[in-house]
């Protein structure tokens, strides 16, 4: 089993929310974001890691998660709103 | 602040907020 296959892809994928996130493709970029968290998640619980590298990757997601909570009370608030911009 | 609390942050509360982000 390569143990680098589960941290690149949370790497790549929140590489991708960031871009996503940028482009304003707000939807995408939180589904990307919570992907990204859960193959974080399971590097620092199933893969062996230092501990720093460890706690570096839960403050990784921690970001994420806060990011993608905003993106996801955005999404919310313009769901009820009608669309139109302003 | 959020810094910190974004530093020391546990597996169970990062499962806490994933759940939370899954939920709509």
């Amino acid at each position: 089993a390569n143990n680098n296959n589960n941290l690149q892809k949370a790497i790549d994928l929140a590489s991708k929310a960031a871009q996503e996130d940028k482009a304003e493709n707000y939807e995408e970029a939180l589904r990307l974001y919570q992907h990204a968290v859960q193959y974080f998640l399971h590097v620092v619980k199933y893969e062996a890691q230092g501990d720093k590298a460890k706690q570096s990757i839960r403050a990784k997601c921690a970001e994420y998660l806060d990011r993608a909570e905003k993106l996801k009370e955005y999404l919310k608030k313009k769901e009820k709103a009608p669309a139109k911009p302003v | 602040p959020a810094k910190s609390k974004a530093a020391t942050i546990s597996d169970a509360e990062i499962e806490r907020q994933l759940k939370a982000l899954g939920m709509d």
